[in-house]
């Protein structure tokens, strides 16, 4: 964990949060 | 730290602009920053070590593709290939969550759905980098010129493994724009010509002697 530098943790936390966002956005069961 | 965190978000923000200012449907945006890796460098016998410049990931933004009904699907994979890249990802949202079992924003949809290929793609591109001159971003680097690659065809046919790697996980079009500290590099599921816009975009928004 602390090996990743810290670009690569930022893009990578990025990407997953809006993965998740188009995840939920696109699901069936969102509001 | 301020100024670093400040350079962040602004190269972000303009990989963000790049892609969802753009006529063209862009799938996803890196920047490989020159940097140097000292730990490559030979020692000299006296303590002195040369360094080796290379291009780094610097940031990316992923868009994601378009749905379109009539698009053609690439290949699909077999099941233990899409259970390892979910695996993968559900690994990644605990690193980043803290190493705590719990996942980014505390949801754990993002470990189920499909990884798609271009997502695979962008993911695998943030362990990467390139020594000046090498590969497909290197290569736009030490010639000083944008590499536009379009169709497939130019994508299986490179002599640059991230070129063919980028067609097998159904990229259509890859560009790279060499900037004055790096490569800004963006890809498409979609065949996308070159036009001139794009690269004076890339030019004004990343180079800093153009008040970009």
């Amino acid at each position: 964990e602390g090996d990743l530098p810290i670009a690569r943790r930022k893009s990578l936390q990025r990407f997953l949060e809006k993965r998740k966002e188009r995840i939920v956005s696109t699901s069936p069961y969102s509001p | 730290p301020a100024h670093s965190q400040a350079n962040e978000d602004t190269l972000q923000q303009r990989l963000q602009a790049l892609i969802e200012c753009a006529r063209e449907s862009w799938t996803y945006a890196v920047f490989w920053q020159l940097s140097y890796d000292f730990a490559a460098g030979e020692d000299d016998g006296g303590g002195n070590s040369s360094n080796t410049p290379l291009l780094a990931w610097g940031d990316g933004y992923y868009k994601g593709e378009e749905e379109k009904p009539m698009k053609k699907k690439p290949t699909p994979i077999s099941a233990a290939e899409q259970e390892h890249r979910k695996r993968v990802v559900r690994e990644l949202n605990s690193l980043i969550s803290g190493g705590g079992g719990g996942t980014v924003n505390g949801g754990d949809e993002a470990g189920d759905e499909e990884v798609t290929d271009t997502e695979w793609f962008f993911l695998v591109s943030m362990t990467q980098s390139f020594i000046n001159g090498s590969g497909l971003p290197g290569q736009a680097f030490s010639n000083s010129q944008t590499i536009w690659l379009s169709g497939s065809n130019a994508l299986a046919g490179s002599s640059c493994e991230r070129a063919r790697q980028g067609q097998v996980y159904g990229l259509e079009t890859m560009v790279c724009i060499p900037t004055e500290n790096g490569v800004v590099e963006l890809g498409s599921s979609e065949i996308i010509h070159q036009n001139s816009d794009l690269m004076d975009k890339v030019n004004s928004f990343f180079n800093p002697s153009n008040g970009g």
